[in-house]
């Protein structure tokens, strides 16, 4: 489920 | 977005003016690790792989292209520009960063959210920019007095993964499922690689002193 999050942070 | 997260790129981005506002204004990469510029360009192309794929925010995108196109300009600036090159000095820049680049990758290959190009590659930037600064702190080590920019780019630099950590904690406490461990681990262990800079830039700041790293 992490991978799921997007990658919203620089 | 957190207020941690914004001060965060914003002292990251200020880091980035310090140094391009020394290097033009000095016409001198003086005390600047090429290399360390050289690992975060790699950073910045290995995690942002997502520019035109994934959409985030305008402020993402913007900020993406920001840092690729200012660590690619720093890196040209100290390899081409000839005032800038002529300024290098390659005898004290001596870090063998190419081991850092294969020890950050390999660990991204047994170390990732999930075993697809994208994760291993953003695992890999993340794993990278930890260790990214070490060229440039044995650089200050070695060449004795810093100059104030100088100074101050490492400072912002270090300042900024400091504050993602206030902002992980901050989304930790208030997003139910939020955990980004490879990215945290990461970043204590690259803020605690900047602790005796720190401790050495505010004796300096605390004795209106010039910088100076013990050898």
């Amino acid at each position: 489920p992490e991978a799921e999050q997007a990658k919203d942070e620089l | 977005m957190n207020i941690f997260r914004l001060a965060g790129d914003m002292t990251h981005l200020l880091s980035i003016l310090v140094l391009l506002l020394k290097i033009y204004a000095t016409k001198s990469c003086s005390g600047v690790s090429r290399k360390t510029q050289e690992l975060y360009a790699i950073v910045f192309l290995a995690r942002y792989l997502d520019l035109f794929t994934d959409f985030i925010s305008v402020y993402n995108t913007f900020m993406k292209i920001v840092f690729i196109a200012s660590s690619l300009a720093i890196v040209w600036c100290i390899r081409v520009h000839p005032m800038v090159k002529r300024s290098y000095d390659k005898d004290l820049d001596t870090f063998r960063h190419y081991l850092l680049v294969a020890a950050s990758f390999l660990l991204a290959l047994f170390l990732h959210e999930k075993f697809t190009f994208l994760e291993i590659f953003w695992a890999f930037s993340i794993y990278l920019e930890a260790v990214a600064i070490l060229p440039q702190l044995v650089l200050l080590q070695r060449s004795g007095n810093v100059d104030n920019l100088t100074g101050q780019y490492v400072f912002f630099l270090g300042a900024y993964r400091g504050l993602y950590i206030l902002n992980w904690i901050y989304r930790y406490l208030t997003e139910p499922r939020f955990t980004r461990w490879i990215a945290c681990v990461s970043g204590v262990v690259q803020t605690a690689l900047y602790a005796d800079f720190f401790y050495y830039y505010f004796i300096s700041w605390k004795n209106n002193s010039k910088l100076k790293l013990p050898a």
